[in-house]
């Protein structure tokens, strides 16, 4: 995995084609809720438990 | 024939119908722990179907002399339901005879995926017609597999055959030592790899979380199976170190909604490497087996 396919999976799991612009990125910086929070948690933990079938 | 990679283990018949047999072996200890299937090869002996019977059929269906021959893995689950996969298929003559072989890899993978104790491999053999229609034969009338048990003499029953590698020498070896440069003689395995997300200009004040992390990368190089064992699987390119088993990688990231940043929770497929594995170009990937 490199920098470049984290980047593209990202613009692909957003619909993006593009990065948000450096302006609109700067615009401010939101602090993740507690349910946003606990659902990133719980990935976590259950991508620890399950991987899945490579190539 | 017992030896490292070629196992074989007897079957015996359970039911033998007109166009059905259920085949069962007792697979426990037969496969050798630490090692890889690499084939499953259903061995049955068709037998020649009397001239008298040819000649009827000849005569009464002279264009079509092929059956459908199907192999399927049957589970007998503990509630009495079955579960059953198609294997193998394929086309056999009333003509031929001897000895044809089928490819039940799968059902041996599936079999593995069982929870133990395990109940025997379960192979259903069925015979049917080449096709359905107004102009199908009976030639699946002539196609008899031959179900001679160990008092009859072995010569006939039917056989599996396990092709295995050991997986102590051909597989990969865990975790990379973190001591050790990798160099062109370096067991395929699991090396550390971080990805700095904080470092990455696209990434700022994008991705809130995480910073960064382990990716793992596979390295190092396989051994090749001797040529003869190679010779076998004409198909298969060479073992090469891939990444057998990948984990999501969630990701806190800012979304502009109505006109303000808000934070969303994504998750990026395949993004961590779980475990290195050495594996041939063209070997197919097992099914997981459903609950």
């Amino acid at each position: 995995v490199t920098e470049e396919q984290v980047l593209g999976s990202l613009l692909q799991q957003l619909q993006l084609s593009e990065p948000p612009a450096p302006g609109q990125r700067d615009a401010g910086r939101p602090v993740p809720p507690a349910h946003v929070r606990a659902q990133y948690v719980a990935l976590l933990q259950r991508g620890h438990g399950v991987p899945s079938r490579g190539k | 024939r017992f030896s490292q990679n070629f196992r074989e283990v007897a079957g015996r018949f359970l039911v033998s119908e007109a166009s059905t047999h259920l085949l069962v072996f007792g697979m426990e200890r037969r496969l050798p722990p630490n090692s890889e299937l690499v084939q499953a090869q259903l061995r049955l002996l068709q037998e020649p179907v009397p001239p008298a019977a040819l000649r009827q059929h000849q005569r009464l269906a002279p264009r079509s002399d092929l059956a459908r021959v199907s192999i399927e893995w049957l589970q007998v689950r503990a509630d009495g339901s079955n579960r059953t996969a198609l294997v193998d298929s394929r086309l056999v003559s009333v003509h031929e005879s001897g000895w044809k072989a089928f490819d039940v890899t799968e059902a041996v993978s599936f079999w593995q995926q069982l929870s133990r104790p395990r109940e025997p491999l379960l192979l259903r053999v069925s015979v049917q017609r080449e096709h359905l229609g107004p102009l199908a034969s009976s030639a699946h009338r002539l196609v008899r597999f031959a179900a001679r048990g160990p008092a009859e003499g072995a010569q006939g029953e039917p056989q599996l055959e396990l092709h295995t590698l050991d997986l102590g020498h051909f597989g990969a070896q865990g975790n990379c030592d973190p001591e050790a440069p990798v160099t062109e003689g370096t067991r395929c395995c699991r090396r550390e790899t971080y990805i700095d997300l904080q470092g990455l200009t696209w990434a700022q004040n994008w991705v809130l979380e995480p910073p960064g992390f382990l990716a793992y990368e596979c390295v190092g190089t396989c051994p090749q199976p001797p040529a003869a064992l190679a010779a076998r699987w004409p198909f298969l390119g060479p073992r090469q170190c891939v990444a057998s088993e990948t984990a999501p990688l969630p990701m806190i990231v800012s979304v502009q909604e109505g006109g303000r940043a808000s934070a969303r929770v994504v998750s990026l497929p395949d993004m961590r490497v779980q475990t290195c594995s050495c594996a041939s170009d063209g070997a197919p990937v097992p099914r997981r087996l459903e609950p």
